[in-house]
């Protein structure tokens, strides 16, 4: 995945089958980022993989006050390359154990 | 306490704590 200064984590172990997933996000590299970022920590939170767009999760830490307007299309993109992986992953195992 | 909890007004909850310094370090 593309290197956007915005890590993304699993917060929790993922067995395979959950939709709802914890996930960490934290600013590795602030310098990447167009707004001010005010250094606050790692910020948990749930997300639903069948359900919910990554985008409209970074617009809602926007609007939480965590990062600028302008950087919500990082910060959305970020937990995409996340969550695609995370599928990806799934979708391998159920392969496997097909 | 160093954690910190955010609820957005759609009803997410944000749960701020500190990034672990080995995962900082960890690229």
């Amino acid at each position: 995945a593309e290197d956007t200064g915005v890590r993304v984590e699993l917060a929790e172990e993922d067995d395979g089958k959950k939709a709802s997933i914890a996930l960490k996000l934290w600013v590795e590299d602030h310098k990447k980022l167009k707004g001010k970022y005010k250094e606050s920590g790692a910020i948990e939170f749930t997300f639903d993989l069948e359900k919910e767009v990554p985008e409209v999760v970074a617009q809602e830490m926007v609007e939480s006050g965590f990062f600028h307007e302008s950087d919500a299309k990082t910060v959305g993109k970020s937990i995409r390359d996340r969550v695609a992986l995370i599928k990806w992953r799934r979708e391998r195992t159920v392969s496997a154990a097909a | 306490s160093a954690t910190a909890q955010v609820v957005h007004s759609a009803g997410r909850r944000f749960i701020v704590s500190p990034v672990p310094e080995a995962r900082l370090k960890e690229q």
